[in-house]
């Protein structure tokens, strides 16, 4: 999908990076040194929804379907995440104790409209 | 479609760049804390040494140690609801190294009210030096006690594992401890006593050498998941 940059107002995904040192938290994270928090915006026109990095979804077929009978719906089309991947994390969560688990989908790789 | 100053999304006025920073590094620590199921970051004073917690996440395969000392994870795809592996050392303080035939080991839990937690699998890892007598039995026999919270070590404790160790070289060794964690954590005590005794000639070749950095320090590894779904605060050991 689109990465947003200045002149992109259409669903694209923004990347943003947080380095744990910046924040004083590498004293209690002890890996990854930095957490990517990507995020989805921009507009869905019309001619977009549903496209790209389908939001694969009975609704989107549906969607398209009256999209190409020209069936024109008071539904709007959202940019949302199309594509996620966990984050895994080392980290004390005491004096003596470390914790190692994987979130799921915290980390954005795609974006693309309802 | 015409571009609007501001927000593309939601038509909000373009915030000053700093600001928007702000609010993004806020925005992502609540994630984070609430993805990790913490009310607040915790607050970490004198960590475990750093050789000790190389040394253990070395033994997990959690991940690689670059050059620099940071360490790289290996990104395992999650199991369906969020496991959790937690690895916890002795509170040295506690372990008192005076009765030379074992070893003492205090391990602290602080369970959060109204979760319950599912252990999956709980290791004590333990490094027995050799016992240097090229002549001698490779092999040590090793017996892991259960002792009462508070009692003196040596007294009032119950034999959860015997085990024969190579002792040819100085290793890692592990015992099992699932169920022994299982029924600690459902009786819902906090110090957890174990008695480590490898004794050979009144010397305990699993004892501690002194030096507060020892890479080697005893750790105890637990595969857990939270039972309740409800439940949102991960059991906090320390």
């Amino acid at each position: 999908s689109l990465r947003c940059g200045e002149d992109v107002t259409v669903c694209c995904k923004r990347d943003f990076y947080i380095k744990f040192k910046d924040i004083q938290w590498d004293e209690w994270i002890i890996a990854p040194e930095g957490y990517h928090m990507n995020y989805c915006m921009g507009q869905c026109p019309q001619h977009l929804s549903g496209s790209p990095g389908i939001a694969s979804s009975f609704h989107a077929t549906v969607f398209s379907q009256l999209k190409v009978n020209g069936i024109n719906t008071a539904t709007t089309s959202c940019c949302v995440p199309t594509e996620r991947r966990p984050l895994s994390m080392v980290y004390f969560n005491s004096q003596h104790s470390i914790v190692k688990t994987d979130v799921p989908d915290m980390i954005v790789e795609s974006c693309g409209c309802t | 479609v015409s571009g609007s100053p501001g927000c593309a999304s939601c038509g909000l006025p373009p915030m000053e760049k700093d600001a928007e920073e702000r609010l993004m590094i806020e925005i992502a620590k609540q994630q984070l804390l609430e993805k990790l199921h913490l009310k607040e970051r915790p607050n970490i004073t004198n960590t475990v040494p750093r050789v000790a917690l190389l040394t253990a996440l070395r033994k997990l395969h959690s991940g690689r140690v670059r050059q620099d000392g940071t360490i790289e994870l290996e990104n395992n795809i999650p199991t369906k609801d969020q496991g959790y592996e937690i690895v916890s050392f002795a509170d040295i303080n506690e372990t008192d190294n005076s009765d030379k035939a074992s070893l003492s080991l205090t391990f602290q839990f602080l369970q959060e009210r109204g979760q319950s937690i599912q252990v999956l699998q709980s290791s004590l890892w333990i490094y027995a030096r050799s016992s240097g007598d090229p002549h001698r039995d490779s092999r040590l026999l090793a017996r892991v006690f259960l002792s009462a919270d508070g009692g003196v070590s040596g007294s009032n404790r119950t034999l959860l594992i015997e085990k024969m160790l190579e002792v040819q070289e100085s290793n890692w060794h592990t015992f099992t401890i699932t169920r022994t964690l299982q029924a600690f954590l459902d009786g819902g005590q906090h110090r957890l006593r174990l008695e480590v005794s490898c004794e050979e000639d009144g010397q305990n070749l699993c004892s501690l050498d002194n030096s507060a950095e020892t890479p080697n320090q005893p750790f105890l590894v637990a595969q857990v998941r939270l039972r309740d779904s409800h439940s949102k605060h991960l059991v906090r050991k320390r």
